[in-house]
């Protein structure tokens, strides 16, 4: 897409800043596979966001369901192998606490198109 | 290390910069910025023969640098405070755009439990713009995960011989000063 460099309006833009917007998924620590627990569709949209979870082929990442399933499995395994934690596929305190945390906004697909496949252990 | 798909790179030993005269922050203000960002610069310009030069007219820099906030016409919108902090595009590019929303702090002023350190952000995203995707390495600059009230601005052997492979040496850089990068380089 060719996009303009910015937008050129010089209006005044006020910013309303209330809550802090960074995701929580601290009640998703420990949810097992197989699990249907509301937020998991929120992981996946983050996930999805940064390139770790493809959509769902209807063309709209809103309709991620909140089973924790095998896509969503792999995912977090290879979430953890580019974050460098121990690669378990699981929802822990660890890998939460990174979803959790702010971060660039560059998707992570280069590194997932390294070429590598991970399994959980 | 990693690059973004199809090793994109600058082919130029002299890139210039400017800032948005429209989408800026109030606060820190405009010198503090720049100091930030001269020396985040500072930084790759020390290890890759390229340097980096402030320029007033924002359409024709190389790097374009602004801060935006919420949906800002990229397909990349900014979500608030926390979240996403910043994103930049791969080379040719040039654009890089941080989050207006966020608490950005320049002095290690980190009062704030949402304080988000801009020097880290900028030498981070500077990467980007040389075309440096995100580390594995949690020490590194290029690991894309920055808490808040954190600086990292230091680029670790990581960042260092990522950007190497891509431009070559400063011919001033001293690999000796930086034994880790030395002994991992003799390792091929």
């Amino acid at each position: 897409r060719n996009l303009p460099d910015e937008y050129t309006t010089k209006a005044t833009q006020t910013i309303k800043v209330s809550n802090a917007t960074r995701h929580d998924f601290s009640r998703l620590v420990d949810v097992q596979l197989g699990s249907h627990v509301s937020g998991v569709s929120e992981l996946k949209r983050y996930l999805h966001r940064f390139g770790y979870v493809k959509d769902d082929g209807s063309g709209s990442s809103k309709n991620f369901s909140d089973v924790f399933d095998g896509r969503l499995e792999s995912a977090i395994s290879l979430f953890q192998q580019n974050l460098g934690l121990p690669i378990t596929g699981r929802l822990d305190t660890s890998t939460v606490t990174l979803m959790s945390s702010p971060r660039c906004g560059v998707s992570d697909t280069h590194m997932i198109n390294n070429g590598m496949h991970v399994t959980a252990r | 290390y990693t690059y973004f798909g199809g090793k994109p790179k600058w082919n130029r030993d002299t890139l210039t910069y400017a800032f948005s005269e429209t989408h800026k922050l109030d606060y820190p203000t405009s010198d503090d910025v720049k100091t930030v960002f001269r020396r985040a610069f500072g930084r790759w310009a020390s290890v890759i023969p390229v340097s980096f030069k402030e320029v007033d007219d924002y359409t024709t820099a190389n790097l374009k640098i602004g801060f935006f906030a919420g949906d800002h016409g990229d397909g990349k919108p900014f979500d608030g405070v926390l979240g996403t902090l910043a994103h930049a595009f791969a080379p040719k590019n040039g654009r890089v755009h941080f989050d207006a929303a966020e608490t950005w702090v320049v002095n290690d002023d980190f009062g704030s439990k949402v304080a988000v350190d801009l020097e880290s952000v900028a030498t981070h995203e500077i990467g980007h713009l040389l075309g440096l995707g995100h580390s594995s390495r949690e020490s590194a600059v290029m690991y894309p995960i920055l808490p808040p009230r954190t600086k990292k601005v230091d680029l670790t052997v990581d960042d260092v011989a990522g950007v190497l492979r891509l431009y070559g040496p400063n011919p001033e850089l001293r690999l000796d000063s930086l034994a880790e990068l030395k002994d991992s380089l003799r390792n091929g």
